[in-house]
């Protein structure tokens, strides 16, 4: 029984998906070589079928975006409480010819919000926010312009941000958004949280991050508002989920940052579930040692 | 890493031998301007040695906390000296899960975890609840970061370095406090995830499907609609390696078993792949 006088029942159930990377220059009969954008194809290996070809370099056609969400739609979203989605909803950069704008970036994260907004919501209810299943995005490196460069807000791309998730994103945390993009969500309210972690804040690959030590990093900052929210989840006995694009791996990650994020989520993991990610593609999982990480924070400060 | 080996220290042993993903992380930056997989065999064998095998290595026969508390306890009567030993194992590990993707860089997937939800069934409300007050949290949160930044910020120079050193650096967690249980991942509980379900598209099988509807007189989108489904490719409780949970400790037991059976190796990589075949 919800507050608002509303019953919703659980399944015990939730979705993890990510790295849609939708392409909407890909047409079928195309040659792979040619991403899926162009040329005649070599041969049958080659060719760019409708939903796609595994393994051969090509993004995801339209199709394939649109028939799996669906697939999840008809056959998922009746059985599921809420869903992890992390990113990566757009093209890669990889076609000198349709070189991707910050305005087709954010076109396409709009339009891939909007439909899990209407996959997902009340559809009897007139408040944009009336979720039947709770959706909570994280932003992917792809997803950003130029390409993995993400600074702290606010700023133009977490104002669009904020803009194209505001739906997804509770309101008392919006203004916090605009600046450090990690938010989370009540999924059940009082006792289970998801948190969207902005892992870009943390990435190797993002130029506007060298280490988690000084106080001008987005990093340090990140790792301060984790801190804090983690600390007042633990104050109200709810127990969490963390959600992210990129994983916390020591290649991903920059300087310290990784060795502080693992502390982090080991430290208090008297609420921490376990954390949920994308962005290599692979289905696989990592044990990560806090042991190891206050060992290495230790010998470097 | 660099700020540590700028300081001449080394990384632990652990992820010193991490240095054998090098060439495989590499792969997957340059890999971020296209989707074609490249050196990936090469990284999952990395992620076995750098980190599977580590475990094994450390480990007796198992992680799990329920059997090691059974085999302690016919040794010892004292329970909390047992919960103690083993809890100092397991508890210093954290899971990372790395999902495979909807992008055909393998087949596109996803996954739908199942989790502990008993006591919540019928009788949860939190109508009753007091008010949750996160508007006064996230007014307060934003004043005390600001605090946390303007700190030291004014300082300069050898004031900065000295202050630094003094203060307690925020970005380093307290210990968590020795009084509070282990939460839902590491003790099955309200919330512990118990199973997931990996579904997977096959688009060999589907692209099949498709063309030999189209043969057959359909029009693209109906023998679209018939072709295309996503099927399960595998569970958490599916043989060769079920897991009977998804406890910390069942993924560190399946770790030793992946690093010591080259049979359960070899299914673990067709599942990390997405049932593609996919080699370097």
């Amino acid at each position: 029984r919800l507050a608002d006088g509303k019953t919703k029942s659980l399944k015990g159930r939730f979705l993890h998906i990510t790295d849609i990377h939708p392409d909407p220059f890909y047409k079928s009969g195309t040659s792979a070589e040619e991403v899926c954008h162009r040329g005649k194809p070599k041969d049958a290996s080659d060719t760019a079928t409708r939903f796609g070809v595994a393994m051969n370099g090509c993004d995801s056609s339209m199709d394939l975006m649109n028939y799996t969400l669906d697939w999840v739609e008809k056959n998922l979203r009746d059985k599921i409480d809420f869903v992890v989605w992390t990113g990566d909803n757009i093209r890669h950069d990889n076609d000198r010819r349709f070189p991707r704008t910050e305005s087709q970036i954010f076109d396409l994260n709009a339009k891939v919000a909007s439909k899990f907004e209407d996959m997902f919501r009340n559809k009897d209810s007139i408040n944009p926010r009336d979720f039947d299943v709770t959706v909570i995005p994280s932003l992917g490196n792809n997803d950003v312009f130029p390409h993995n460069l993400f600074s702290l807000g606010p700023t133009l791309q977490t104002r669009e941000l904020n803009s194209m998730w505001s739906n997804f994103i509770p309101q008392e945390q919006q203004r916090s958004f605009d600046r450090g993009t990690s938010y989370f969500v009540e999924v059940i309210p009082g006792k289970l949280a998801v948190l969207s972690i902005e892992t870009l804040y943390l990435y190797k690959a993002n130029p506007l991050v060298d280490t988690c030590d000084s106080k001008k990093e987005p990093g340090y900052q990140l790792l301060l508002w984790l801190g804090y929210v983690l600390e007042e989840l633990r104050s109200r006995n709810m127990k969490v989920w963390l959600s992210g694009h990129v994983p916390p791996l020591p290649k991903n990650y920059d300087g310290n940052c990784f060795h502080k994020f693992t502390l982090w989520t080991n430290e208090y993991r008297d609420i921490i579930i376990g954390g949920l990610y994308g962005h290599m593609n692979i289905d696989h999982f990592i044990p990560l040692d806090a042991k190891k990480s206050w060992k290495a924070v230790e010998k470097s400060s | 890493g660099k700020s540590i080996r700028a300081n001449g220290e080394e990384f632990d042993d652990e992820y010193e031998s991490d240095d054998v993903l090098d060439g495989a992380v590499e792969a997957s930056d340059a890999r971020t301007m296209g989707a074609k997989p490249v050196n990936k065999v090469a990284y999952i064998d990395g992620v076995r040695e750098a980190y599977y095998e580590k475990i094994a290595s450390k480990a007796g026969s198992s992680f799990s906390i329920e059997r090691k508390k059974k085999n302690h306890n016919k040794k010892h009567k004292n329970r909390d000296k047992s919960k103690k030993q083993y809890k100092g194992k397991v508890d210093r590990y954290s899971i990372v899960n790395v999902a495979g993707s909807v992008i055909p860089t393998f087949n596109p997937s996803f996954r739908v975890w199942e989790y502990n939800i008993s006591g919540l069934e019928s009788d949860y409300s939190v109508s009753g609840m007091p008010a949750q007050g996160w508007q006064k949290f996230f007014d307060n949160l934003e004043v005390q970061i600001l605090r946390d930044l303007e700190d030291e910020s004014s300082l300069s120079g050898l004031a900065n370095t000295l202050s630094r050193n003094r203060k307690v650096d925020k970005t380093i967690p307290p210990r968590m406090p020795a009084d509070l249980p282990l939460g839902p991942a590491y003790v099955p509980q309200l919330f512990t995830p118990t199973r997931f379900v990996q579904y997977y598209a096959d688009l060999e099988a589907i692209e099949r499907k498709y063309q030999k509807e189209v043969k057959k007189g359909a029009s693209e989108e109906d023998a679209a609609a018939k072709a295309f489904a996503y099927k399960v490719e595998y569970t958490s409780d599916d043989a060769p390696y079920p897991m009977k949970s998804l406890l910390t400790g069942d993924y560190l037991d399946l770790a030793v078993q992946l690093a010591n059976n080259e049979t359960f190796w070899s299914k673990f990589k067709e599942r990390a792949f997405l049932s593609t075949g996919y080699d370097d």
